[in-house]
């Protein structure tokens, strides 16, 4: 099934979020 | 397969509250909470909380969580300032390259693989073996009370002779089939 939505991460440092959006995109 | 994630940050850990009441909305596909300490490299990774809806399936659970803890890795490492080809590399422990040496002097490489693979081989023969004969003996035990030939054979000899008569026959078919096909494999 697609995996389709919103991810909200709280993360005072705000760097996660690049990382893990560039390793669930990578096949 | 399809990936269409939108990515939000919250500065604030305050947000975790309203992080769980989108949730149990279902207007956000998953949460998750990073502390700095999580991040700091001098200290022990912890685990990252991860909110998400009880219709969340266990494969995007596993893919999301997946991306979350690389992510939490390569910030904890990117912290640290060491490269992380050179961790992998520092991290990876050498391959022994075994050598039997004989009484007699001579050596011989270490296959590990075959030395497992050989016993399981005869264990599996040793099944199939087992497990044929016994099939074929309860056949036609119920195959020669069917047809009345066990009755003939009654007149002839005891049934504790008839049964062990049987075992024993088929006993040697099973060992007839495992010395051929284990000659098959050894040859």
């Amino acid at each position: 099934p697609p995996l389709v939505g919103t991810i909200v991460v709280v993360d005072p440092s705000d760097t996660i979020v690049p990382r893990a959006k560039a390793i669930l995109e990578t096949p | 397969q399809v990936i269409s994630v939108e990515w939000r940050s919250e500065k604030s850990l305050d947000a975790v509250e309203s992080v769980k009441s989108e949730l149990a909305k279902g207007s956000i596909l998953a949460g998750a909470a990073i502390t700095g300490d999580m991040l700091d490299p001098a200290k022990d990774a912890t685990a990252l909380a991860l909110f998400i809806p009880s219709s969340l399936s266990p494969k995007h659970v596993r893919q999301v969580s997946r991306a979350l803890q690389q992510a939490v890795e390569d910030e904890r490492i990117a912290r640290s300032g060491i490269d992380r080809a050179m961790l992998t590399r520092l991290a990876d422990q050498p391959e022994p390259l075994t050598t039997r040496i004989s009484p007699a002097g001579s050596e011989a490489k270490e296959r590990t693989e075959l030395r497992l693979l050989v016993p399981g081989a005869f264990m599996f023969l040793l099944w199939i073996c087992v497990f044929t004969s016994a099939n074929y003996l309860l056949t036609t035990t119920i195959e020669e009370k069917s047809n009345k030939v066990m009755e003939v054979l009654l007149a002839a000899a005891s049934p504790m002779q008839l049964l062990a008569g049987k075992i024993l026959g088929y006993s040697m078919v099973s060992a007839v089939m495992l010395l051929m096909y284990g000659g098959l494999g050894i040859a």
